[in-house]
Formats: structure tokens, sequence, C-alpha cells
């Protein structure tokens, strides 16, 4: 699965994902995370949000939408909501991770698994990659 | 405000133990790459929503990369594409799910944001939704590699003969 979020100049957010899903699926499931509310959400002032993990799990969550829940209605800020609803589903076999940006600027790329790939390029042009 | 823009890129059962220092070069580049597309849009003030499929894009043109061109085959031998958008502007959102075809499966979830009424489209009518929206289609074969044909046989290899599952994370999602 691969996505990504951006902040714009005029504050605006905006999330996509896009999959070839897991390597010997079921025909016809829908499991992996472009699914809006689960792998894909964004919301100006709270968040965009775009994931790869174990579908099903992340679809039972709306994990991309309890994020911008939690800091809209909880107050957290975009790193507590993020790393939390990671950590909350991994044992419940919810394997993956996300990447966040809230209306701020602030970026957040937790994971709980191996495989994970990420990047971010800041307004100065500032560039950073890493595999784990 | 300063933009700034993420991604992630996955690769299916490519393990990091088992990566190469040229391939773990190479997935570096397709991720800045992605990074530099999707700045190149927001440098000159362009939206995120643009910024967002600019860097998708970019990925899905990458073969090493699981969406696109990279896609995984299902269980029977097919790919399948999902993907999904969202422009926390408005709220507006579209979907794909479970066609093959489109160049660029975010441009098809763009398509069906922006030219239908709708939010998530799939299987067949999706395809058709896509081809009557003027989208670049694709035979299986542009989508197909060598070493994602290889990680089916493997796969399925390893449940016809019973081995147990490694249990590794990276296998899990696509």
């Amino acid at each position: 699965t691969v996505g990504a979020v951006a902040l714009d100049s005029a504050g605006h957010l905006a999330a996509a994902t896009s999959t070839g899903g897991m390597t010997a699926k079921a025909e016809g499931r829908v499991g992996d995370s472009p699914v809006i509310g689960a792998g894909t959400w964004a919301e100006d002032n709270t968040c965009a949000i775009s994931a790869t993990g174990h579908g099903e799990i992340f679809i039972r969550h709306a994990v991309a939408h309890e994020i911008s829940s939690r800091m809209r209605w909880g107050g957290q800020s975009l790193k507590k909501a993020a790393e939390g609803i990671i950590a909350e589903i991994a044992p419940l076999g919810g394997s993956g991770g996300l990447i966040a940006v809230d209306g701020e600027g602030n970026v957040s790329m937790p994971f709980n698994c191996s495989g994970m790939y990420r990047g971010v390029v800041r307004g100065d042009g500032s560039l950073e990659t890493a595999i784990f | 405000m300063s933009p700034v823009l993420a991604i992630h890129g996955g690769a299916g059962v490519i393990l990091r133990a088992s990566m190469t220092a040229d391939m773990e070069a190479a997935y570096h580049e397709g991720l800045r790459t992605a990074l530099q597309a999707g700045h190149a849009v927001l440098s000159k003030g362009g939206k995120a929503l643009d910024a967002v499929v600019a860097a998708v894009m970019a990925l899905e043109d990458d073969p090493l990369f699981n969406a696109g061109r990279g896609a995984v085959f299902n269980a029977e031998g097919r790919l399948e594409m999902d993907a999904a958008i969202m422009d926390g502007s408005d709220r507006r959102a579209g979907a794909i799910a479970g066609l093959c075809g489109p160049r660029n499966p975010i441009l098809a979830a763009k398509a069906v944001m922006e030219k239908s009424d709708h939010v998530f489209f799939a299987g067949p009518g999706a395809a058709a939704f896509c081809r009557s929206a003027g989208l670049v289609m694709e035979d299986e074969s542009y989508f197909r590699t060598e070493r994602r044909w290889k990680s089916l046989q493997d796969e399925l290899e390893r449940r016809r003969t019973g081995q147990a599952d490694d249990n590794d994370e990276a296998r899990k999602h696509g």
C-alpha cells in the first residue's frame, strides 16, 4: 500500500491511499486500507491520515476517523491520537501503521510491525526517507 | 502556513533482512521521487489534494511499490486495485476497489470524487466509470511484474504444502 498526506500553504489537508492489496488475498476482498474512514481520512483543522495494514482491523476500528475524533472530542494531539490507536489495535491483530499530518503541520508516522517505508518533505524542501 | 507532505510506500513481501544495498538505495530513490513530486506542487502554492495525488502517482508508477504498476496478485492470479482520496477542505471523497485497469488508481478515486455524485465504485462498474471518465486504461500485463508473480507462487506453494506461516508482519498487508 502506498499513500500520502499533505498540508498546503492555505491550511488545507488531504489524504490519498492506493494499493494492490495483500499477495494472494481472496478474490474480491476489500480488506486493505483504502477505505474512507478506515485507512484514508482528511478533515481540515484536525488531520489527514493514510494507513497501511491488516485492513479488516483498520475497518472495524475506523482507525483514520478515530484519530480525528480523538483530536476533536478528546483534545488529543496528533501524536497521542495516532500512536494510541496503532498501539491499541496491535494486540488485536491490527499490524500496520499510518502517516498523519495535522492543521499545524505536525507529522506522526507510527507503526507496529516491520516492512514500513516512510518519507517526509517540509516547506523548505528538506527530505527524509526511512525503511524499517 | 508552511506546507508539509508525508508518504508511505509498501513493498509487499520484500523483507528488510533480505534487502541488498542496491535494493535499499532504489527504494530510497523511489521515496525521494515521490516526495519531490508532491513538493513541486506545494512549493508553488498548490493544493494539498493535488500534492498527494502527485506523490501517490509517482509511487504507483514505480514497480518497486505494490500499487498500480507494482500491483499484487490475488489468490486466483488476477490483479485487483483499490484506492481512496479525501479533501479535508470540504469532505469530498472518492474510492475505487476490485478492478484492474486504470494506469493510476488514485486518479480513478479522484475522478469518482470530482466527476460523480458518489463516493465508492467497485468491480466492473468501477472499470466502466473509469473508461467513461476518460482515464488511461492498461491491460493486466502492464501491472504484472515477475517479482510479484513469484511472490504469489511462493505463497500458494506454502499453502499447498502446509508449511507454517512465518508470521512476518510485513507479509500481512498490501
